[in-house]
């Protein structure tokens, strides 16, 4: 509760909704917040009625940016409602931010009524945030399927220590009941952008001395090691590897990923796979892609590449298909003329294909199979060679 | 993932924003304060309230934790 437990000391508890969204229609409105009052009168004894002019207990109100009260919106995210504890004047009333998009169900992007509206109904009634990870009054907004939404437990306790149980009739005034309409069907996922056959398989060990990688990428300092959907994640903050999977960063990119690398400079990574490739920023996908491999300046006979690396220092990245590479100019955006050319020429050493390459501290790493060469980028001399896992600290 | 390191300053404000909204935190005005790091406290008492890895540092998963959406009252006091 809030402090000094702030409570109505009554049990017919009055609202009025003073107005709406354009999100959503006016009927969606009124079944999402009578929903919200339907979960809190239906564990105490409390009754909600609604008025349609004059002063109610809770006045139920959507705004943006500056609205009246001390506590101002912040546009799209952040903030997304308030609301008051129980009291006289502004106690108790809930503010909406429009700022947001709001929504009846899950089916796509948006925040859902229903849910923020019982959050912020239930510091009306008193309550104030729970750390309760899934309690409906922990402070951070967590999607979740709405159709059968029963009040978590901790939630429960909290507004029955301000007051009590139900008494045994209905609590809340018999109304119309509102069937929620069942939430549109989930939508199929956008369907990714080609059917993954990743057959599940157990993740393989760090330390099989046959461990071989798809592709490899610096990001932002940390080095990210990529194998069907599995990513490992060596960060020179944390001392222990991580081990994710590559839909916990990027869930709308197919697993597999032949190639990747990072413009440091513009906070860029690309990730290829098959014939297209895709440029993330953190884990936002930039918008326009995918886009075809063909837009880089390869030929139609190249289907895929095998690997990539960007030379930072001199602004080139090195794409490897088979036992050839070219270079691409970030500036001119272009390939260099004179490529492809052979690797084991450029390369001395490197007489094969390689699988996947990252650049760190003046070095490429070039890996084939369960074998890794480093580099020295000047002279592009072999400097020495080692396991595929030799970064797992094996 | 870490923050692009052009952000890292606009995190410390964006930070410093989140305690005061939600912490009740107040920059100290006067320079006489024994803390190097004032934000340091209410760091911590962020942490705890979301179950982080209490350190006092403004880290990434305390900083994607403050980037979350979320409802607009504080988590250790009322509106005033």
């Amino acid at each position: 509760t809030f402090p000094r437990s702030p409570r109505w000391k009554k049990e017919d508890v009055t609202f009025r909704i003073l107005n709406y969204t354009p999100d959503m229609s006016q009927a969606e409105v009124d079944e999402a917040i009578t929903k919200a009052f339907q979960l809190w009168s239906s564990v105490t004894p409390l009754r909600f009625t609604r008025l349609y002019s004059g002063e109610a207990d809770i006045m139920i109100s959507f705004a943006s940016g500056f609205h009246g009260d001390f506590y101002s919106f912040d546009g799209p995210g952040g903030t997304l409602a308030h609301a008051y504890p129980p009291g006289n004047g502004i106690g108790g009333d809930t503010h909406f931010d429009e700022d947001e998009f709001w929504i009846k169900s899950n089916t796509h992007e948006g925040y859902n009524l229903f849910l923020v509206a019982a959050h912020e109904l239930g510091h009306s009634l008193g309550l104030g945030h729970s750390n309760v990870f899934g309690a409906l009054m922990y402070p951070i907004y967590m999607a979740r399927d709405t159709r059968n939404y029963r009040l978590p437990q901790d939630d429960i306790n909290g507004i029955q220590a301000l007051y009590g149980p139900p008494k045994e009739s209905p609590a809340f005034p018999p109304q119309e009941p509102t069937e929620m309409t069942p939430a549109e069907a989930p939508t199929e996922m956008s369907p990714r952008e080609e059917p993954t056959e990743v057959t599940p398989s157990e993740r393989p060990q760090d330390c099989d001395p046959h461990l071989t990688f798809d592709a490899i990428t610096t990001l932002r300092g940390e080095i990210l090691f990529f194998k069907g959907s599995y990513v490992w994640r060596k960060s020179p903050y944390f001392s222990e590897i991580e081990r994710d999977t590559i839909s916990t960063f990027w869930p709308s990119l197919a697993a597999g990923f032949d190639a990747a690398y990072e413009i440091d400079k513009k906070d860029r990574v690309i990730f290829f796979k098959d014939n297209k490739y895709w440029a993330v920023s953190g884990y936002n996908i930039q918008p326009g892609f995918p886009k075809p491999i063909q837009n880089l300046g390869f030929p139609r006979s190249v289907k895929k590449i095998d690997a990539a690396v960007h030379d930072q220092n001199a602004k080139k990245t090195y794409f490897f298909v088979g036992n050839k590479y070219w270079s691409f100019d970030e500036h001119t955006q272009s390939m260099e003329r004179g490529y492809p050319r052979k690797i084991a020429v450029d390369f001395p050493g490197i007489g094969h294909t390689i699988d996947a390459a990252f650049q760190k501290n003046e070095h490429f790493y070039f890996f084939h199979g369960s074998n890794q060469y480093e580099v020295d980028i000047k002279n592009k001399k072999l400097v020495r060679t080692m396991k595929s896992n030799s970064w797992f600290d094996c | 993932f870490p923050v692009a390191p052009e952000t890292e300053k606009e995190d410390m404000q964006f930070a410093q924003k989140y305690l005061e909204n939600f912490y009740d935190f107040k920059e100290e005005k006067n320079f006489r304060t024994t803390h190097l790091n004032p934000m340091a406290d209410k760091i911590r008492e962020m942490q705890s309230f979301f179950g982080l890895e209490v350190t006092g540092e403004l880290n990434r998963k305390t900083l994607d934790m403050m980037k979350q959406p979320r409802c607009g009252i504080p988590d250790v006091r009322s509106y005033s």
